[in-house]
């Protein structure tokens, strides 16, 4: 398995974070 | 991450009380106060955070991004991909890739990697791969240079003599700044048109300026 650099490991996770809070945010059904 | 109501509260709270002035988590928070404080609808910021290659040349490097999208600001409307079906099936598979190195090859895959992956969201998760040698690109400019780049309308973009300009509005940008700082350089993109303003050099000055 490939190895990512931290900083790119860090941004990556609050990528995947933010990208679920938008996601329910817009969804119409509540979770 | 915390939020701030004026920028010079995120650097006061960002204040480090070491040395370590560039780790991630104010890198973040600078982001974030940057952006989600702004009047102007910007859908990313990133910082370059320069250094030396092996050969002693200057290179900028990702050294920490906040992506906020354009549905976010209330605006009522969502940002639909130009994407074929068979890039969106690229995009969300290189998703659930990047989603297994950081979670786990046996974890299980969610909704969030499935779901469309928007044009503006590509363009930022490439940008992570990016880096930008000896002043070359839009980033390396500003700083080869120590001035702002700040390049404004689809048209000014798709002619520009950067790559990444170019890119980024083929994904749909219509505005690309680049303003040097300390130790780098921060890097704001908008799919809406944006002109040059001095309220935001001097944000990203109060933000970034580490010493």
């Amino acid at each position: 398995q490939a190895e990512l650099p931290i900083a790119r490991r860090h941004s990556l996770q609050r990528f995947f974070e933010k990208r679920r809070d938008r996601l329910v945010s817009k969804s119409p059904y509540p979770t | 991450s915390a939020s701030f109501s004026t920028p010079a509260a995120a650097a006061a709270a960002a204040q480090p009380s070491d040395k370590t002035m560039l780790n991630q988590e104010t890198l973040q928070q600078r982001l974030q106060a940057l952006i989600e404080g702004a009047r102007e609808s910007w859908t990313y910021a990133i910082f370059w955070q320069s250094s030396y290659d092996y050969s002693g040349a200057s290179v900028l490097g990702w050294g920490d991004g906040y992506y906020i999208g354009e549905e976010d600001k209330g605006k009522g409307r969502m940002k639909n991909s130009a994407s074929s079906a068979a890039e969106q099936e690229h995009r969300k598979k290189v998703l659930r890739e990047l989603n297994s190195l950081i979670a786990g090859p046996s974890s299980v895959t969610d909704d969030a990697v499935d779901e469309e992956v928007t044009d503006t969201e590509w363009f930022f998760l490439v940008s992570m791969t990016q880096s930008f040698v000896n002043g070359s690109g839009l980033p390396g400019q500003a700083l080869f240079n120590g001035s702002p780049v700040w390049v404004a309308g689809s048209e000014r973009l798709g002619t520009s003599p950067c790559e990444r300009a170019r890119q980024g509005q083929v994904f749909g940008l219509q505005t690309l700044v680049c303003i040097p700082s300390a130790n780098g350089v921060v890097e704001l993109g908008s799919t809406e048109l944006i002109f040059q303003s001095s309220d935001l050099m001097n944000k990203v000055k109060v933000l970034f300026n580490f010493n």
